[in-house]
């Protein structure tokens, strides 16, 4: 398994550990994110949960949901959405050698999805220790596990709502070494011990 | 693009790299 075969912590055996967690899964993940934790040996520093990878690997119906795709606001949001991914993809090519995996512009001009923009945005975000679901799933050392819509938009953390808010439906959050890995899906899928075993597998490992 | 951390830029060059292959083979 993966876990035996990458002892080390680096950006490419997280990279693998997050694809093998959804690729191999039966329910249909869109994205999995490590927070990575600043947390050191001092316990009198507080933590705070930073972005450490993620993998998206998309919606399964995406095609079910594009109701409102002639909508004023929904041609002005992908208008805004197409020219920060232009923007992002000139600076990655920029900095890449020539020819080594520029993204044409086809890839820019297709819809942004409501769950690519918000894997993208969580690419901002960090949370102090207690705060949104990743960091209370690490204050509270137990796994979180939010499914439907209702439950999203009633929770008391700004990540679930805005979550909800671009069609997501479950959004799990599980505490791990030095982190928490977040699965989010637009399906509802319902907690499984399954899902927590492999997490522990996968991602207790030690920097 | 040096402001913004090693983690994120290669996740972000991964995402945009996926993007175009989910485009091209769509």
């Amino acid at each position: 398994g993966v876990g035996e075969t990458m002892p080390f912590f680096n950006q490419e055996s997280l990279q693998q550990r997050l694809q093998a967690l959804i690729d191999g899964a039966r329910e249909s993940w869109a994205y999995a994110i490590f927070w990575q934790s600043s947390s050191t040996s001092d316990f009198a520093t507080p933590s705070v949960l930073g972005w450490g990878d993620g993998y998206y690997k998309g919606e399964e119906n995406k095609n079910k949901r594009r109701a409102s795709s002639s909508s004023a606001n929904f041609v002005a949001e992908q208008e805004h959405r197409k020219k920060v991914l232009r923007e992002l993809n000139s600076l990655i090519s920029g900095v890449q050698a020539a020819g080594a995996g520029s993204v044409g512009d086809d890839a820019v001009d297709e819809e942004v999805t409501d769950t690519e923009w918000f894997f993208l945005i969580s690419m901002t975000q960090s949370f102090a220790n207690g705060n949104g679901l990743p960091g209370l799933a690490m204050y509270s050392s137990s796994p979180i596990w939010v499914t439907g819509t209702e439950k999203l938009a009633g929770s008391q953390c700004e990540r679930a709502r805005q979550a909800q808010g671009f069609g997501l439906q479950t959004i799990v959050c599980i505490p791990s070494a030095n982190g928490v890995v977040e699965l989010g899906s637009t399906e509802l899928i319902f907690e499984s011990s399954d899902l927590m075993n492999k997490v522990k597998y996968l991602f207790n490992f030690n920097i | 693009l040096s402001a913004v951390p090693q983690a994120r830029r290669a996740s972000l060059a991964r995402f945009l790299e996926r993007r175009k292959e989910r485009v091209v083979s769509a």
